[in-house]
C-alpha cells in the first residue's frame, strides 16, 4: 500500500 | 488547525525557548540531561526530513526550522560551550535501551514501509520516551531547578493537548493516526508523576525535591 502519507502536524 | 493544537505548539515552543534561555543566561546546564536533548534533536531531525520533500504551510515550515535549530543549539551549549557544567555522572540513563527497541518497533509497526515514513514513525516512538533520561536524572539528583520544572511542564502539556487535538480532529475531520495517538498517550502518562509533583509543590512555591 504505497500511501503517500503527508503528516501535517508538527 | 484547532485551538488545542495551537496552544500545544505554543507550549512546545515555549518549553524549547525556556530551556535554551535558561542555559544561555545561567551559562550552565546543571540538572539538564544532555542525553534527552540529543534524543529530541534526533526526534526533530528524523521527523522533519519532509522539509526537503513537501511544503504544507509557512507556519509548519517555520516551526520545524525553529524546533530543529533550537534543539541543536541546546545540544551545542550542553556538550560544547558549557560542557564544564554538564553533570555527566547523574545523566547516566542507558539511551541504547530506548533507541534500539524504538528503532525495531518503527520497522515493524508503521503506516508504510518507506524510508521517510519509517523515520517519521521512529521519531514518534522515540519522542514518547525521550524525556526518560531527564526524569531519571532528576530522580538521581533528588531535585530540579524551578525553571527546569516549568520547562518540563510545558513539554508535557504540549503532547497532552495534542491528545485533545486528536479527539477534535477525529470528531470534526474523521482524522486519526493510531501510531501518534498511542505514542502520545504513553508520552503523557510518563509525565503524570511529574505533573503531580509540579502541581502540588512548584505551584505552591516550593522547590521540587524527591523523595516527596
Amino acid at each position: 500500500k504505497a500511501k503517500l502519507l503527508l503528516h501535517d502536524e508538527l | 488547525m484547532n485551538i488545542f493544537r495551537g496552544i500545544a505548539d505554543f507550549s512546545h515552543l515555549a518549553a524549547i525557548i525556556i530551556l535554551l534561555h535558561k542555559i544561555w543566561k545561567s551559562r550552565s546546564c546543571a540538572g539538564i540531561s544532555g542525553k534527552s536533548q540529543i534524543l529530541f534533536a534526533i526526534v526533530f531531525t528524523t521527523r522533519y526530513l519532509d522539509l526537503l520533500t513537501s511544503f504544507i504551510s509557512l507556519y509548519n515550515t517555520s516551526m520545524k526550522v525553529i524546533y530543529i535549530s533550537c534543539s541543536y543549539a541546546t545540544v551545542y551549549l550542553i556538550y560544547m560551550k558549557f560542557r564544564a557544567t554538564y553533570d555527566g555522572n547523574h545523566d547516566s540513563f542507558r539511551v541504547e535501551f530506548l533507541v534500539v527497541p524504538v528503532g525495531g518497533l518503527a520497522v515493524l509497526i508503521n503506516h508504510d514501509f518507506a524510508l521517510l515514513e519509517i523515520l517519521w514513525t521512529f521519531s514518534i516512538y522515540l519522542e514518547s520516551v525521550a524525556i526518560l533520561p531527564q526524569l531519571f536524572m532528576i530522580s538521581k539528583t533528588g531535585e530540579a531547578e524551578t525553571i527546569t520544572t516549568h520547562y518540563l511542564f510545558c513539554l508535557g502539556l504540549y503532547r497532552a493537548l495534542y491528545l485533545f487535538n486528536w479527539i477534535w480532529r477525529f470528531y470534526f475531520e474523521g482524522f486519526f493516526d493510531m501510531i501518534a495517538i498511542v505514542a502520545g498517550l504513553v508520552q503523557t502518562v510518563l509525565y503524570c508523576d511529574f505533573f503531580y509533583l509540579y502541581v502540588t509543590k512548584v505551584l505552591k512555591g516550593k522547590k521540587l525535591s524527591l523523595p516527596a
